[in-house]
């Protein structure tokens, strides 16, 4: 990505940087890759590290492996014949994440001179290994715990899944949190996306607590490209638009003019643009202005000059690109241009090549987000965190169509794209980036560097809150030197999943060995050793609860920490104690925090935070009580 | 095929490899069930989509409704998952 590292401070000549990177492997699970990208180029690294036992499946193509992208597998459980089967990618997604995690630097990359500079993932000394378990048909669950199972035995460090189900399952009928489970018992942390179900509630997915849950949210870039009237009037819109219209102006209708009568349409059908409902005789070498719909494919297909779309204005916090000229509007504007459209008898005006506008706002949560809460253990909040996942830059398949639509025949290698899949790699790179600093940390250790020194973000902007973003904003430097991490073994898992109802028997044979939850009752999940707090309470009932957690010391030998707790007037919360000192790396210091909110009705979200300070490490923690 | 007879890829999930490491027969053994619930004639080697053998224990197979049903009750099983299809984020 061009943008994005810089603007969460992980800047190309940092000088935190070790030898230790390229001893770092990253696997992905995604659409392939495509292992001529410069992103992927291997020039003066050495063989993978000895640790490696992948392979790289060629397929019998001319899809070849280096010291950059050292394994490559496929997986095709259903014999998809819509392509040829080769870990090469074909779709540009999988390129496009595996890039953004671990990319090498690209000088002068850019989507048609948009989002123009270098190109680089994360950690480009890191090594790639891809598992292709997507195809132009879907995802499937078998070819993806195919994947797992041979990513964590050929040696990766740090798993990227930027994929997900629709509908939430139980942790052990999900094939990503099984497979994110066995990578968690070797020591691999598993990044994942949180799905673009958003801004509606519970629609987070990849909930599982051992494994990372990445929101999306902006950069300071936007792309506007806006719309210019034969009478002067300009309007902001947002897209990604390459597409130059020059200096002049191109006649203009509104859909709702353009109705096919012998269809049966009305002009309101029509104002959507809906393929079908327009005469398509109106739209030739017309810009046109549409309702928000899918009807840039009716005007590209009727051979329109261009389109403007109204859209929701909470919608606009995300640019898409097209096949033609084509800008989104909001509905405001959309009312403006159409009382100009019927006030004069030659309208006119023209769609602008897009502008890069510095976005002061961000970041924020963008719309499409999955939300928490956590469908599955309500109290364990979810999603982790939040990294840049709006209008991201990375390399792209030239197989690919750019934009998605079959008929858009031209070929990039970079490519703008949107998605908790492009959020992901972030945060799989800034993991990435923690474990070369720090090799022998668990998965839990290196989530809990990532969650704890996460920047707040603004709930003013997100009304949504934690169940937004998590515990913030992604910050990759500060992650190295978190001073305390919230550690956890794969007992605790263990432990937590017998208190959420799971028996020994099904335990035993998940963990292989003789785990038992004699003794741990059916409970709520406060006691699992994480980084972050979540309070549910059934509507009417009383918020009050205490979570025990113990915090390793990771930072100078001698050091004290005290707690500063800041909640909401309604809510009291104690840490006890407040005080915890250290006098060796590596010590662990328990405590609980209780929480007492008395009788809640109906309460969407209440945001407070516990933050451990040593006058020099923040080690802040998110706490969230909400009625369910 | 009748209704329920369609051969449709499951996971018959069986969870981790137990504290002696990776069991060099999982193959043998995965094939072995699948012999017993798959009826005579039907090539289990056929069947079988995916040893998971490397990292944790289980298979993907071709099964119809009622071997599904023959393996979810098997003791050593954990889950048996149809072949989903999940989206890119």
């Amino acid at each position: 990505t061009t943008r994005s590292w810089d603007f969460i401070g992980l800047t190309q000549n940092r000088t935190l940087r070790l030898p230790t990177e390229s001893d770092v492997i990253v696997g992905v699970l995604d659409t392939g890759i495509w292992p001529e990208s410069e992103s992927f180029s291997d020039s003066g690294m050495s063989p993978p590290p000895s640790k490696w036992k992948g392979k790289c499946q060629t397929g019998g193509t001319n899809f070849t492996c280096n010291n950059k992208l050292i394994g490559a597998r496929y997986y095709n459980s259903e014999n998809d014949p819509s392509e040829i089967k080769s870990p090469r990618d074909v779709e540009g997604h999988g390129t496009h994440t595996s890039s953004t995690a671990a990319g090498r630097p690209v000088g002068d990359a850019s989507y048609f001179g948009l989002a123009e500079g270098i190109a680089r993932g994360a950690v480009p000394e890191a090594r790639i290994a891809m598992y292709k378990v997507c195809w132009l048909s879907g995802c499937w669950s078998a070819d993806i715990l195919a994947a797992f199972d041979d990513a964590i035995a050929d040696g990766v460090d740090i798993i990227s899944v930027s994929l997900g189900s629709d509908f939430p399952s139980q942790y052990f009928e999900d094939p990503i949190a099984i497979g994110s489970y066995h990578a968690m018992k070797k020591g691999i942390l598993t990044s994942n996306s949180a799905g673009n179900g958003g801004p509606f509630p519970i629609s987070v997915s990849n909930y599982a607590p051992w494994s990372l849950t990445v929101a999306a949210s902006s950069i300071d870039r936007k792309f506007v490209s806006n719309v210019v009237l034969g009478n002067g009037n300009t309007y902001i819109g947002i897209s990604i638009n390459n597409f130059n219209m020059g200096n002049s102006v191109y006649p203009l209708i509104y859909g709702g003019q353009a109705v096919n009568v012998s269809a049966g349409s009305t002009e309101l059908i029509s104002s959507y643009c809906i393929d079908g409902s327009m005469n398509t005789e109106k739209i030739e070498g017309n810009l046109v202005l549409c309702n928000y719909g899918d009807g840039d494919e009716t005007i590209y297909n009727a051979k329109g000059l261009g389109m403007i779309m109204s859209v929701d204005d909470n919608l606009q916090d995300v640019a898409f690109s097209f096949m033609f000229p084509v800008t989104i509007i909001t509905t405001d504007d959309a009312r403006e241009i159409l009382a100009y459209i019927k006030s004069t008898s030659n309208p006119v005006a023209v769609i602008k090549v897009s502008d890069e506008w510095s976005d002061p706002l961000a970041p924020t949560v963008v719309s499409f987000s999955s939300r928490g809460p956590n469908p599955i253990t309500p109290d364990i909040l979810k999603p982790d965190l939040t990294a840049p996942g709006v209008d991201i830059i990375a390399s792209w398949s030239p197989m690919a169509s750019p934009t998605g639509y079959e008929e858009d025949k031209r070929s990039v290698n970079f490519n703008i794209i949107s998605g908790t899949s492009m959020s992901c790699p972030h945060v799989t790179g800034a993991a990435a980036y923690v474990k070369s600093f720090h090799p022998n940390w668990s998965p839990a250790a290196i989530k809990s560097a990532l969650m704890t020194t996460a920047i707040p973000m603004d709930p003013r902007k997100n009304e949504d809150a934690e169940f937004a973003y998590g515990s913030g904003h992604i910050n990759p430097v500060q992650a190295v030197d978190p001073g305390l991490v919230y550690d956890a073994s794969a007992q605790d898992y263990i432990t937590f999943l017998c208190a959420q109802g799971y028996n020994t028997t099904t335990l035993r044979q998940v963990t292989g060995d003789n785990s038992t939850c004699n003794g741990i009752g059916l409970g709520k999940a406060w006691n699992l050793n994480y980084p972050s707090f979540a309070l549910s309470v059934p509507d009417g009932g009383y918020a009050t609860g205490s979570f025990y957690r113990t915090v390793t010391n990771v930072g100078p030998p001698n050091s004290t920490y005290n707690a500063i707790v800041f909640s909401p007037a309604n809510l009291t919360i104690s840490v006890v104690p407040s005080t915890l000192t250290f006098s060796q790396v590596g010590e662990k210091k328990s405590f609980v925090v209780k929480v007492n909110g008395g009788r809640l009705f109906q309460q969407p979200i209440m945001s407070a935070c516990i933050t451990w300070f040593d006058g020099k490490h923040s080690v802040r923690s998110p706490l969230v009580v909400y009625t369910t | 095929q009748s209704y329920g007879e369609e051969r449709k890829v499951y996971i018959v999930y069986m969870g981790g490899h137990t504290s002696e490491g990776v069991s060099s027969s999982s193959l043998s053994s995965h094939l072995g069930m699948l012999k017993k619930v798959l009826p005579s004639g039907v090539s289990a080697t056929d069947k079988l989509v995916y040893n998971y053998g490397r990292s944790f224990k289980g298979f993907a197979a071709r099964l119809t409704d009622d071997e599904v049903k023959k393996f979810s009750e098997m003791g050593e099983v954990v889950s048996v998952l149809p072949n989903t299809k999940l989206k890119l984020h």
